[in-house]
């Protein structure tokens, strides 16, 4: 689970 | 540009001699990393390279792609975190640390088309868990200091020269999008072995 927020952090970052 | 590339090799050293970063916590910084470098290059680098009218772009990033996985035989996956360490080994591993160097020595190149930091800040992120497994790894390979600190310096100065020499050779300048190309393939290969 933590994995996971780690990736959606990782490309919610660039996107913005 | 060339001290916050060197700052993150500095932090990932420095933090192994400090505190004893886990292995979960190492993975996790990984995982950020990876997800990070495949969202800046879908997000950045691909537009930007399909921006110039060159037909064999594609072919470049499939280049790339083929470049880590034979630069990634002789590193064994120390990008993605995994090192196997041989306790007490004399000899230095040339071929991973070479293929390690040239692999920090591609990051740099892109960056000197970037208008935007966000592969700057790309690669800082991404090089720490790096540079914390390379340290942690030559550490208990017991070393001698000299030769372990200078590994590491060197490391540390592989991505800025890569950045300072696509900035001023000629040849990497002019090529500059082919080489992007290239550096997207190796990028994508990285990012999703360690997802």
């Amino acid at each position: 689970f933590k994995k996971l927020i780690a990736i959606l952090l990782g490309f919610a970052i660039t996107w913005v | 540009e060339f001290f916050v590339l060197i700052l993150s090799v500095i932090i990932g050293s420095i933090s192994v001699l400090i505190t004893k970063p886990s292995k979960k916590f190492i993975q996790i910084l990984l995982t950020f990393s990876g997800a990070y470098l495949l969202s800046v290059t879908i997000l950045h680098l691909l537009p930007e390279v399909y921006e110039m009218n060159t037909k064999n772009i594609g072919l470049f990033i499939l280049f790339g792609i083929l470049i880590q996985s034979i630069l990634e035989n002789f590193s064994k996956g120390v990008e993605h975190g995994h090192v196997h360490v041989h306790k007490h080994v004399e000899k230095v591993p040339w071929l991973l640390l070479i293929s390690l160097g040239l692999h920090a020595f591609f990051e740099g190149i892109p960056l000197s088309n970037e208008h935007n930091h966000s592969l700057l800040w790309a690669i800082f992120i991404h090089k720490i868990p790096i540079s914390i497994v390379l340290t942690t790894f030559l550490i208990q390979s017991k070393f001698k200091n000299i030769v372990i600190i200078s590994i590491v310096i060197l490391f540390a100065l592989m991505t800025p020269l890569g950045f300072f020499i696509s900035n001023t050779v000629y040849i990497f300048t002019k090529y500059l999008t082919e080489l992007t190309a290239i550096i997207i393939g190796i990028f994508l290969h990285i990012s999703t072995i360690i997802l």
